[in-house]
């Protein structure tokens, strides 16, 4: 799965 | 973490500081719109609230908690302390027509259909747009504080700068986040106008002023 949230993000 | 990201979240730390700022040394919230302030609260809080059930690292905490206490503090300031300095004569943008868009969007588009997720893709499309009434504010008066203009572009940069950090991840980690990144594709074009006047003008050293 490529598409997805990254949760380390802000 | 890259630099990018790096740089983007110090750009966003420096705006809120730079906000601070302001209001403290000129004991001023004018030029300030208090709609996109209430936006951003309603946009960390429904975003960073997973602070309660997920770790990711400490330096994500720390940052999540920080900016979900500076935009309530920064409420707080406009509601109560310096309250007489605010204006809402000048602070006439409908947010009502964002809300509802962004909410149907968010309904549309999500990783996975749960509360949290939905709000995650919420708060999103809404910091996306939340700055149009400070924008639209800044349209109608037609001119700005040099120090408001700084705190813009370093809002500016943070997201701008998210921009080559997912590229650098797709190219890195293969990896793609559809929503954000279109999302921050639409805040960062919001500010191109902005950013234009500003280069052209508050780093000659001259004032912010929109043309007639």
């Amino acid at each position: 799965e490529t598409l997805h949230r990254q949760k380390d993000e802000l | 973490m890259n630099l990018f990201r790096l740089f983007g979240d110090l750009s966003h730390l420096a705006s809120i500081f730079i906000l601070l700022h302001k209001i403290r040394t000129t004991r001023s919230c004018r030029g300030i719109s208090f709609k996109t302030q209430a936006l951003y609260v309603a946009v960390f809080v429904s975003r960073y609230l997973d602070i309660l059930w997920e770790w990711v690292s400490l330096y994500n905490f720390v940052m999540k908690v920080f900016f979900i206490a500076s935009s309530c503090f920064i409420l707080y300031l406009m509601k109560m302390k310096y309250r007489p300095t605010h204006d809402p004569s000048i602070d006439t943008f409908r947010v009502e027509f964002l809300v509802g868009p962004c909410a149907l969007l968010a309904l549309i588009f999500n990783y996975k259909f749960t509360f949290t997720e939905v709000l995650w893709s919420l708060s999103i499309f809404l910091e996306s747009l939340a700055i149009l009434p400070q924008l639209f504010m800044l349209q109608r008066t037609g001119e700005a504080e040099t120090i408001t203009t700084h705190y813009l572009a370093a809002l500016g940069a943070y997201r701008a700068l998210y921009i080559p950090n997912w590229i650098y991840r797709y190219f890195s980690e293969g990896v793609v986040d559809p929503i954000a990144v279109t999302a921050g594709l639409v805040q960062t074009a919001l500010y191109a106008d902005f950013f234009y006047v500003y280069f052209t003008t508050v780093i000659q050293g001259q004032k912010f002023e929109l043309p007639a």
